[in-house]
């Protein structure tokens, strides 16, 4: 699944 | 969040504030190149540009305000105040950081992961980050000295992304679908500018006397 992950880290 | 990031954020926290408090105390940036402060304040204002519209966690959002408030005034502590400008050596810190700047922003239009106006900043700061460090190098073989606050800020600065990379690696074990190249690519060259300073670190601490 291509989700758009969101950017979780600094 | 696992221990390698948490730590890797800790160190980078660790080295800003370093940095912060050569500059406070001692009123002094001698060794520390405003070009890298500038390239810093640009990678944290374009990847944290998503402050405004996603919500992470109360740590994340915390950690993007350090980081840009930090950064933004170590360039402005260099630049207007009045003490530390003094003490800024402008004829050694030459590196024209500006040709780093296009290059990263033409990559970043060229290979990200979704072509949308955050993503494609998000992608430039990676690239940024990458290089942003070498201002700082070129004057820290110039000015020979790593005895000293900026030594700690810059093997700190190193630490904090080697153990990112620490990160990556069990993030890819333990999370599906977690790849993400262009981060560990750009992250890798990012640690790697800093071989040959954490060389002459060690042999420093080995040797205990000053490198050259």
């Amino acid at each position: 699944d291509d989700e758009y992950h969101e950017h979780d880290e600094l | 969040m696992n221990i390698f990031r948490l730590a890797g954020d800790m160190t980078h926290l660790a080295s800003v504030l370093v940095l912060l408090l050569k500059i406070h105390t001692i009123k002094s940036c001698a060794g520390v190149s405003l070009r890298t402060q500038e390239l810093y304040a640009i990678v944290f204002a374009t990847r944290y540009l998503d402050i405004f519209t996603s919500f992470v966690s109360v740590y994340n959002t915390f950690m993007k305000l350090v980081f840009l408030g930090s950064s933004f005034s170590i360039v402005w502590y260099m630049r207007y105040h009045k003490a530390v400008h003094r003490t800024y050596d402008r004829e050694q810190d030459t590196f024209r950081h500006w040709f780093l700047v296009l290059p990263c922003l033409v990559l970043a239009l060229l290979i990200h992961e979704k072509f949308t106006f955050l993503e494609v900043l998000w992608t430039f700061s990676l690239y940024l980050e990458a290089v942003a460090i070498l201002p700082q190098l070129v004057l820290l073989q110039r000015t020979r000295n790593i005895d000293n606050l900026t030594g700690q800020y810059i093997f700190l600065l190193g630490g904090y992304r080697g153990l990112y990379i620490l990160n990556w690696i069990y993030r890819y074990f333990t999370e599906p679908h977690f790849v993400h190249w262009i981060t560990w690519i750009a992250g890798l060259v990012q640690t790697l500018l800093y071989a040959d300073f954490f060389y002459y670190y060690f042999l420093r601490f080995i040797g205990g006397r000053g490198v050259e």
